[in-house]
């Protein structure tokens, strides 16, 4: 089959490359098994294959399962709310698709050519959704004591509030630590 | 408020409120969230003066337990009693008001995540009555003890004791070698005073697998350990630091014949052992504890990744074009990918989490009428995608501490010890690779059944398509 680089045609993609991982493992232990290892050694063996086709089938559940709620859920929503989510969905998947190209250059019918359209569709995702990133986040609705960060604050003075808690340091309450007397002045006039 | 982000915030261009709304479930969820988040975080004395990194490791502790007592006192008096499970778990989704609170976690953490769940899914009717009210009144404070020092995921390696005691009807628990002592159980250091230990069952030497009991732990009035129970807190570790982590050993401790969590098996007075009918009902906790860590990990990203869109918003870096301001490194697209991927993650989990949570709910229900025909493919799902979303979640929050470059680097940032609390999810409620090794079994067999011409159901039938591929 043609490479197919819609949201859908990717995730069947995925699919795929979770099918192939699988039917691939079950053949690995199989010959294991029959060139004299018993079942619990062959698995072993062949652990690490295992839980990449895991993770190929979680990977797989995982976008679908995103795409699949996501057209559910926001057929409710207003056009501009589904757009800004599609495009996160987009984004999703096709991060995703580039992250694990060798499995889709392996499993899937994925081109050079394919490729390059995906990296491109990428980074004009990201331009896409530039303008939205603080809005996404704001979205999330941390109140700041939730968030309980200087940098992440709502009114974005995480200058101010570095400084702020800077002083907070119990270094800070004195102007000479006790450790200059102690042992630094000492040290010093040694004349090493 | 800084003009870059008042700026970002006029040309967002969707109803943030509504987008809210949706990721809460709905408006009413949203509501619920707010009215609690206020009314915590009003109380006073709840929220810290002094940066909890300045104190030392008992003083952290000691402020965690003053401050869970109040939180639990707020949480009590506005707790809705007549919330059915499911609309309790839709608001605690992202109600993450405890985060504000403590930094590292509760010390009171198990008693509601584990202790309580465990009573529910394990008790008999008798057993959640008496117990249920005990616990939610924080009349006891419970734990949940099932890893030990030499077995954590793999629980048919769990080495201590049960041994049943027809002429006394007692169950005798013991430890008999250092690797059998519980290890790593939040709050059972010095703060919960019963816990419930899976430990394996004895009866007349024979064994008879692992099975929950309901152990006092210490003293209700002194709260010292009890005779034959050795308890203390395991150490300072990467994350947690407050959730007081212990240890628990066993010398011959005795309890009576009803502190065994009885639903799924039974000991009868003489001895006699009433099998379940499914051992797998055993696990059930720890199913819908995994269910319940995709959506944590969908919050604890959101967290992350807000901190760091902000901060990217308001940070302006090197001079590309000559005559022109530092531009916002928002604007760079090394900063857009690290960043936005993170966000896409946390809509991606909280979609999955809504998703499997439905599921469990109506797997839960069948199971109550003995339907036990989806709880494989349940099990499978969850050890694919607690995996999968934690190590994701950790990846991605290391990523938005990068991208705050040296003050991200900070405490203050809050970023390091958000991922100290992701990265422990990797480990527990099963080690990743155990879990994906898991799921890998169920995958064989359903690959191996579907060769042989047996159907595949649910989220395993896409198998099937490999004749069309």
């Amino acid at each position: 089959k043609a490479w197919d680089g819609s949201i859908d045609g990717i995730i069947q993609s995925f699919k795929v490359v979770a099918i192939r991982k699988i039917s691939s493992v079950v053949k690995i232990l199989q010959d294991y098994e029959k060139s004299g290892l018993s079942p619990e050694d062959a698995w072993n063996k062949a652990s690490v294959f295992l839980t990449a086709a895991s993770e190929a089938h979680g990977r797989a559940v995982l976008l679908s399962v995103y795409k699949s709620e996501m057209d559910k859920r926001a057929a409710v929503l207003s056009p501009p709310l589904r757009k800004v989510l599609l495009q996160l969905v987009d984004l999703y998947v096709t991060y995703w698709a580039l992250e694990k190209v060798g499995d889709m250059l392996l499993y899937a019918s994925i081109t050079d050519k394919d490729v390059d359209e995906l990296q491109r569709r990428y980074i004009e995702l990201l331009a896409a959704i530039r303008p939205n990133a603080v809005g996404l986040v704001d979205a999330f609705d941390f109140r700041d004591e939730i968030l309980n960060s200087t940098l992440g604050a709502y009114d974005g003075r995480a200058y101010e509030r570095l400084m702020e808690e800077a002083m907070k340091s119990p270094l800070n309450a004195e102007p000479v630590n006790q450790t200059f007397h102690k042992y630094l002045k000492p040290f010093m006039r040694g004349k090493l | 408020v800084n003009v870059d982000l008042q700026r970002e915030r006029a040309k967002c261009n969707f109803n943030v409120e509504e987008l809210t709304n949706f990721l809460d479930w709905g408006v009413k969820y949203t509501e619920k969230r707010r009215n609690l988040e206020q009314k915590v975080l009003s109380i006073k004395g709840l929220l810290d003066d002094t940066p909890e990194e300045y104190l030392s490791h008992k003083e952290k502790y000691e402020n965690a337990i003053r401050k869970s007592v109040l939180f639990y006192k707020t949480l009590h008096s506005t707790e809705d009693e007549n919330m059915s499970i499911d609309e309790k778990t839709k608001l605690n989704f992202r109600n993450i008001v405890t985060s504000a609170i403590f930094k590292d976690n509760s010390p009171f953490m198990l008693h509601n995540s584990m202790f309580i769940p465990t009573i529910m899914g394990q008790g008999t009717d008798e057993q959640r009555e008496y117990w249920m009210k005990r616990a939610k009144n924080m009349e006891i404070i419970g734990t949940y003890a099932q890893t030990e020092l030499g077995h954590g995921t793999f629980i048919r390696g769990l080495e201590t004791q049960a041994t049943y005691d027809p002429d006394t009807e007692e169950f005798v628990l013991h430890s008999p070698v250092l690797s059998s002592y519980k290890w790593w159980p939040g709050g059972l250091a010095h703060t919960a005073n019963y816990c419930i230990v899976m430990a394996r069952l004895y009866i007349k030497g024979k064994s008879h697998g692992i099975h929950p009991f309901m152990v006092q732990i210490r003293d209700e009035e002194t709260h010292m350990p009890l005779p034959g129970i050795k308890l203390g807190e395991i150490g300072a570790k990467l994350g947690f630091n407050t959730v007081n982590n212990g240890f628990l050993g066993f010398e011959n401790h005795r309890i009576s014949r009803d502190r065994m969590l009885m639903k799924n098996a039974q000991v009868l007075k003489d001895g006699t052992f009433v099998a379940g009918s499914n051992s797998k009902l055993t696990y059930g906790t720890m199913v819908y504890v995994r269910v319940l860590i995709v959506s944590n990990m969908a919050n604890m990203l959101a967290k992350a990744v807000t901190i760091a869109v902000r901060y990217s918003a308001i940070r302006r870096q090197s001079q590309p074009k000559p005559d022109e301001p530092e531009p916002q490194i928002l604007d760079y697209v090394t900063q857009q990918h690290k960043l936005f991927i993170a966000i896409a993650s946390s809509h991606a989990f909280y979609m999955n989490a809504m998703w499997l949570w439905e599921i469990y709910y109506s797997v839960s229900l069948q199971l109550a009428s003995g339907k036990l025909d989806n709880l494989p493919e349940l099990h499978a799902l969850a050890c694919c995608l607690k995996p999968l979303s934690t190590i994701d979640a950790t990846a991605m929050i290391e990523k938005c501490r990068l991208a705050c470059g040296g003050h991200g680097y900070m405490l203050s940032a809050n970023l390091a010890q958000t991922y100290g609390l992701a990265t422990a999810a990797y480990t527990y409620e099963g080690e990743n690779t155990v879990l994906l090794l898991q799921a890998a079994r169920s995958l064989v067999k359903a690959w191996v059944g579907h060769v042989k011409g047996r159907p595949l159901k649910g989220t395993m039938a896409y198998l099937a398509g490999e004749s069309t591929v």
